[in-house]
């Protein structure tokens, strides 16, 4: 539930925080 | 080869700034140059010209989805060390080197900190943490009445901001994600162990001999 999550917690589940994009060709 | 381009953006770093990397961050001579084999690939997505700007950044997150994105704008301008609109060979492996997990916890302390410090003040304030919430609803389509985003920043600045003063420091910031350990994942990329299994085409362009 995002209102048991403190602010950061959710910010970081944002899709563009995965670098790990950046390895997929 | 004939081409008067060639040399900005193809050519294999030298091998002494291979090793200076390599001796100054967490990477092996091998680890660099495969990492510049991705650096030439999202480097050459709109314009071959050996730097990765912005759009070949949101280009290579995003996929083939144009997308001008707060997250993705703030993690291209600390991967820009040396500010100048657009991400060098050097700035790149620095950079990804907070993320290799061998990297130390202080520096990916220090560099969620800058992440989070939306405009460089050298404290992560309630407007700029609201902003980013924000955007991360926009971005995930999820709709939250302004008075629970409101009771999410109560409860996280009750957290974090130990002397109340309404902003974050670096001291703070620290205790609560030694607190928090699940908010440090995105700054681990267990992908840069294995870089050279993925760009095993840098075999051929490397320049040391012992690999």
């Amino acid at each position: 539930k995002p209102v048991s999550m403190n602010a950061f917690e959710l910010i970081s589940r944002s899709q563009s925080f995965n670098l790990e994009n950046l390895f997929e060709k | 080869m004939g081409c008067f381009h060639s040399k900005s953006a193809r050519q294999f770093p030298a091998q002494e700034n291979t090793a200076n990397l390599a001796a100054e961050t967490a990477f092996t001579v091998s680890e660099v140059e495969a990492l510049f084999e991705l650096f030439r690939s999202i480097s050459s997505s709109v314009v071959d010209d050996g730097l990765i700007s912005k759009e070949e950044f949101q280009l290579a997150i995003f996929k083939n989805k144009k997308k001008d994105n707060l997250f993705a704008n703030r993690i291209f301008d600390l991967f820009d060390v040396k500010k100048k609109g657009v991400i060098d060979f050097e700035d790149f492996v620095r950079s990804l080197n907070v993320f290799h997990p061998n990297a130390s916890l202080e520096d990916k302390i220090a560099f969620s900190f800058r992440l989070y410090d939306l405009h460089n003040t050298g404290f992560i304030e309630r407007p700029e943490v609201k902003q980013m919430l924000i955007a991360l609803l926009f971005e995930s389509d999820m709709k939250l009445a302004d008075d629970v985003i409101e009771t999410i920043l109560d409860k996280t600045f009750v957290e974090a901001d130990l002397n109340q003063d309404g902003k974050i420091d670096t001291e703070e910031w620290e205790t609560f994600v030694k607190k928090n350990p699940s908010l440090l994942k995105i700054m681990t990329l267990p992908y840069l162990r294995d870089i050279t299994t993925s760009f095993p085409s840098f075999i051929f362009n490397s320049n040391v001999d012992e690999i």
